[in-house]
């Protein structure tokens, strides 16, 4: 099944956590 | 707002230059989508930075790239 809370979204001026590996 | 070029961005700590780059790519991308332009900007922030930047000089490369990410999201969300 797909991850329904994919893709991460971005909102200005909010830390940006879409990425797992970093 | 000065331009972001890659000097400036590999200076910065790899958390925040995903940050960086977002903040860029957002207003552009919510010109063309305001209702998707987070979910696109979170797609495409998940390509190298080196592309990301190419992306902010290049309005014909971004606006291929949110094309695709639109197409997939849709065939994501369908």
């Amino acid at each position: 099944g797909n991850n329904i809370n994919w893709p991460p979204e971005f909102c200005p001026g909010v830390p940006w956590k879409g990425l797992q590996n970093i | 707002q000065e331009p972001l070029d890659a000097t400036m961005l590999a200076s910065a700590p790899l958390m925040d230059q995903k940050q960086l780059l977002g903040e860029r790519l957002y207003p552009l991308i919510q010109a063309y989508h305001p209702n998707l332009a987070g979910k696109i900007t979170g797609m495409l922030l998940e390509m190298d930075n080196t592309e990301l930047l190419h992306m902010l000089e290049s309005p014909e490369s971004l606006h291929a790239k949110v094309d695709e990410a639109i197409a997939v999201l849709k065939a994501h969300q369908a």
